[in-house]
């Protein structure tokens, strides 16, 4: 009964609430985490702490190098056809502005096929992408490479309407991508109530002009580690099945949902499984993720460290969409691992989350699945996770300690299970 | 071998599901 065991120890007995509140200290305490920041490391050092102080086994900080982009000051006013200050956020590894800013017209298109087919209107402006949202995964597109785009055809400058499914004027910054050979030119995320008016504005014929300021600056690489911690396997310590989430964050709210949450449900299932006493046949080991937001560069770094063992992993598991009431699992393997991880979900019963889908995924365990190694994440509420992410609103209050403790229990239990069958999952 | 549930003998699987189920 060690499913049960766990889920009313998670759900209804003395850790309920534990990881929420273990988060709301970190996160209260350090605040926002980003990529070469100060607060990254202290919170880095601060669970590096609370991992041996949990009595967790072989805590240890890897180190890596990882990428430091500071925002700085930023600005956005639109001075025609009426002055209106704009909130955005720059995205990360933008260049900045010069200080006077970059004042010019602007473009509005919804695709980047619009804005081919109006390339010769495009030089000498700023490009504002008011692209509808789809989901996450199609429409991040245009964050990443709106500002190469703007740029193959003379942009001056790129504004794009947050990816998010939701808005009370709120920017959502992200990670975006110059590419070689392609001039680099500022670029930011504005709310979708301003893209949606000026793409108004465009289609009545009125000239639009927005005085961009960004104090965006990239710095040398910058030191940090991933954090490792594990109960080490009774029978195979050698094989191991990894949980894991990421620590670091943007630089806005707290950095609570994405990805204290994931970060903070794979502490718990390694706490859940200690307090109750139990040792499975394989090693459990957590990995908090430095620079997720930067692209994976600390799991690469990780990967490239250990993957020779490669055949020894018998599940990685990520949890990088919200810890709210999970859906389920998502779930990438061979179709008789599938069969097994379906069986393990029938153990969720009591807490009704038996669902397993597709494509298993993580930015930081992709790495391992392509490798071949079974993968799995918690798939969760995204047009609410999707409203807060990367945005100021990401913080405790987004968060609910009940549905984070149903998410902490699933997390457990599919991670001892795994760990513990007298089996690895079978390989593809 | 018993016929084979996604490439895991009836016999393998069933084990398996067992011991799964013996984690409730």
């Amino acid at each position: 009964d060690v499913a049960k065991a766990i889920i009313d120890l998670a759900v209804y007995g003395k850790a309920q609430n534990r990881s929420y509140e273990r988060l709301a200290l970190l996160v209260d305490t350090v605040g926002p985490r980003p990529s070469g920041s100060r607060s990254l490391e202290k919170a880095i050092q601060i669970m590096y702490q609370n991992l041996r102080e949990d009595g967790l086994e072989n805590v240890h900080l890897e180190p890596v190098k990882i990428p430091h982009w500071e925002r700085g000051e930023e600005s956005a006013v639109m001075l025609e056809p009426r002055i209106h200050r704009m909130a955005i956020l720059g995205l990360g590894s933008s260049i900045g502005t010069p200080p006077e800013g970059i004042t010019a017209e602007v473009l509005v298109v919804t695709s980047f096929e619009e804005l081919q087919r109006r390339a010769p209107e495009a030089r000498g402006k700023i490009v504002v992408y008011n692209q509808p949202y789809v989901n996450y995964s199609t429409t991040v597109q245009y964050r990443v490479q709106g500002a190469v785009e703007a740029a193959k055809v003379g942009a001056l400058a790129s504004l794009i309407r947050s990816v998010a499914s939701f808005s009370i004027y709120s920017p959502h910054t992200g990670i975006q991508e110059y590419q070689d050979g392609v001039p680099k030119i500022p670029t930011a995320c504005i709310t979708v109530e301003d893209a949606e008016m000026m793409s108004r504005m465009a289609s009545r014929g009125n000239r639009i002009v927005i005085q961009l300021k960004m104090g965006a600056k990239n710095y040398p690489d910058a030191d940090s580690f991933n954090t490792v911690a594990e109960i080490i396997g009774s029978k195979y310590p050698e094989q191991v099945v990894l949980v894991s989430g990421h620590l670091d964050s943007w630089d806005v709210g707290q950095g609570a949902m994405d990805d204290g949450g994931g970060a903070f449900i794979s502490w718990e299932a390694l706490s859940l499984i200690k307090d109750l006493g139990l040792r499975p046949k394989r090693t459990l080991r957590l990995v908090l993720w430095t620079a997720e937001e930067q692209g994976g560069v600390g799991a690469f770094q990780y990967y490239l460290l250990h993957q020779a063992n490669v055949s020894n992993y018998s599940l990685v598991m990520e949890s990088d969409l919200g810890t709210f009431l999970p859906s389920g699992l998502q779930f990438t393997g061979s179709d008789e691992a599938r069969a097994i991880v379906e069986e393990v979900m029938r153990l969720l019963q009591p807490v009704n989350v038996t669902r397993v889908f597709r494509a298993g995924e993580g930015t930081d365990i992709n790495f391992w699945i392509q490798a071949g190694v079974p993968g799995a994440s918690l798939l969760d509420d995204l047009y609410r996770y999707f409203s807060f992410h990367h945005s100021d609103g990401d913080t405790m209050t987004a968060l609910d300690p009940k549905q984070m403790n149903v998410a902490a229990a699933v997390w457990a239990v599919v991670s001892y299970v795994i760990a513990d069958m007298e089996e690895m999952l079978p390989r593809s | 071998k018993p016929i084979y549930k996604n490439d895991i003998s009836r016999r393998t699987f069933q084990e398996i599901k067992e011991e799964i189920a013996s984690y409730r």
